[in-house]
């Protein structure tokens, strides 16, 4: 029951992919 | 001393840190996770809830003097001891970066690797590789901090172990089996030092190390 | 007094966070985000800067005696000054919960609308729509939370105002144009009034809001 509950919350989970499009961005603004 | 009702529902990792918090400190915490007193997916839904935790999610802390709290690293922090918080500035501010971390660097592949195990999320096998190779990284770099060290941030717990050991929780009762873990002697001593914490068995009882890598439930 | 050197990039809404509450405090912050003290993207990844940061991550702090940080709140909250933590254990959570409510809440919708806008990340039509539903609604819950109050933790500006604002700064500069933002007059006038104020503007400089809904860049 309780993994029932786990799933309602919201996790990021394509946080790594949102990071590494930053970093990305970043590295190629800063040469 | 705090003292009040948290809200949440059984088993809810983020609601421990705060338990644990409140086992090192001895606030007195009322946990409401059932019917009558909070029925989640109800309760949380409604106006009264909503006017004190307008986010509707738990945990979710009252205290008996009406002072109302969301976000489960403020109440843990709110319920701990200063021993806890950190007793200098720096560590103060060291707790609050493993707090971070955890939240921010942990719970996002950690979610990933395990919910399909629990079978509450479709299982995607490159999602999968990726968050295993991310927890991997994350064991070693504690691992390597941990190598001279007994907890986290200086020589007592303090919450930074309670909110990574706490995130840390369903990958090592549900993933990380003796293999996977094996290269990360360091950081398997420190998980076991703190889950055999009283403090933290009051509140996770005894943790069973996973010994097989759960797999997706289809 | 806190003094040492940020690292970071240039424009990094993060390392904001950080120099505005030195801003408050008085901290002595170098900042080094350009050839030759910092090269984001080479720097830190060099053995030296991973052996202090381990994630390779900015902002980072190295403070002059050498105290080394990580985590933006956390850097934040070590920089910061007593007033700006919250004075009292309940303020103090309160300033943690809008500081964890930033980077839970806000950051994830936030980075989905407004990423593709800077050419960031690719534009998915799907994303971008539930992403402003989700910014609608926290942009709903500050406002009422703000309806009787100035600050979002006691009288005066706190962590929880700098954290919560520089998370939506891009927001407000990219994509939340007037018919957007017109349904929350009192998040618009506590954002506008942080921005006013000298310490954020001593970092920030001025902030245009936005007046026309940008569009993700192909």
């Amino acid at each position: 029951m309780s993994a029932e509950h786990l799933a309602e919350e919201n996790i990021w989970f394509d946080k790594y992919r949102y990071d590494d499009a930053e970093r990305r961005y970043y590295e190629q603004m800063n040469g | 001393m705090a003292a009040g009702t948290l809200y949440t529902y059984p088993e809810n990792w983020r609601a421990f840190k705060a338990l644990i918090a409140a086992q090192y400190s001895g606030a007195k915490v009322q946990v409401a996770s059932s019917p009558p007193q909070f029925h989640f997916g109800q309760t949380n839904k409604t106006p009264d809830f909503l006017k004190k935790f307008p986010l509707g999610k738990v945990p979710a802390f009252q205290g008996d003097d009406g002072f109302c709290l969301f976000e489960s690293n403020a109440i843990a922090h709110y319920l701990g001891s200063d021993a806890l918080r950190g007793s200098s500035k720096e560590a103060a501010a060291q707790v609050l970066q493993w707090m971070s971390f955890a939240d921010s660097e942990i719970v996002p592949p950690a979610s990933a690797w395990v919910f399909p195990t629990l079978g509450i999320m479709q299982y995607n096998k490159q999602a999968t590789e990726l968050a295993k190779e991310e927890v991997r990284r994350l064991l070693e770099l504690l691992n390597e901090h941990l190598k001279s060290r007994t907890f986290l941030v200086g020589e007592r717990v303090s919450l930074a172990d309670i909110s990574v050991a706490c995130a840390l929780l369903w990958l090592y009762k549900q993933v990380l089996e003796p293999a996977f873990r094996q290269p990360f002697p360091n950081t398997n001593r420190w998980f076991s030092t703190c889950i055999n914490q009283p403090q933290f068995r009051a509140v996770l009882g005894e943790v069973r190390l996973c010994e097989k890598m759960a797999q997706f439930d289809a």
